[in-house]
């Protein structure tokens, strides 16, 4: 989903 | 060797309590400076983020970095058989493969051990960046539980948007809509009764009931929860657990809705 796309960008990428 | 003693057993109780709905397993980190456990979700839409201090513990020994994973279902049937003013002690040796739990009545006529198998778990490095939320929201958890618990009837979502003036939930559905607004208080009697909005600017967010219905299981562990708000990042709703650590949930908002 988008939330689950939202948050791996979110946190893997910080 | 790896060992810590919580005098306050039920707290560990209590933050089993707060995580097992929402993570099947999970890895505990443990250091010199205290225990770590940062997880997604098992839908990946949420991430929960567990702080205990070593200074929170009676006593506390940790030689080596030490990753232990752990299946929750079977940590939480281990800690079903503590008692609630039990004294908990969590112990592996380096490098083992279990993890042994014991359980001390205060006045030591009885003491349990359980030991479980510890897992290999393949978790990503998750990096939590450090924000600046535009809206800091202080109120008693039991009424944020309430809240969330009451607009759970009217949609899956719960929009909260925050002003100056206070915080309003709302949900809409079939049966039809429902508002519930909070201001600010003035003076209370007790600090855990008050309700606090620190607002740079105005935000306002939608989220899943469901989520925020889990992160509620942590109610017990604090009298306040803090929920953080900006534009475009995850909301936090964070219980402080006494003097040892806080337990943070970071949720997705519903995009697109």
């Amino acid at each position: 989903s988008k939330e689950q796309q939202f948050m791996k960008v979110y946190f893997y990428n910080p | 060797m790896f060992e810590a003693r919580l005098v306050q057993g039920a707290l560990l109780k209590k933050v089993m309590e707060a995580i097992k709905e929402l993570l099947n397993e999970a890895s505990f980190d443990c250091a010199h400076s205290g225990i770590l456990l940062q997880a997604m979700d098992n839908s990946h839409v949420s991430l929960v983020s567990l702080n205990l201090r070593r200074e929170g513990f009676d006593k506390y020994r940790c030689d080596r970095n030490l990753v232990m994973g752990m299946n929750l279902s079977s940590m939480s049937k281990i800690l079903k058989c503590a008692s609630n003013d039990d004294i908990i002690t969590m112990k592996a040796q380096d490098n083992a493969d279990t993890v042994t739990f014991v359980f001390e009545s205060p006045k030591q006529e009885k003491i349990s051990d359980y030991e479980m198998k510890l897992t290999n778990l393949d978790q990503d490095h998750l990096g939590i960046p450090e924000t600046e939320y535009s809206c800091v929201i202080k109120l008693p958890s039991a009424e944020f539980a309430r809240i969330c618990r009451d607009l759970s009837q009217f949609g899956e979502s719960i929009v909260i948007s925050c002003t100056k003036e206070g915080v309003k939930f709302s949900a809409a559905g079939d049966i039809g809509t429902a508002n519930i607004k909070l201001a600010q208080t003035a003076t209370v009697d007790k600090e855990e009764d008050a309700v606090m909005v620190d607002m740079q600017e105005p935000v306002t967010l939608t989220f899943a009931c469901k989520y925020l219905n889990m992160f509620t299981k942590a109610t017990p562990l604090s009298p306040q929860v803090c929920l953080s708000m900006s534009p475009d990042v995850p909301l936090v709703v964070e219980y402080k657990i006494e003097d040892i650590g806080h337990i943070r949930y970071y949720l997705a908002p519903r995009i697109g809705d």
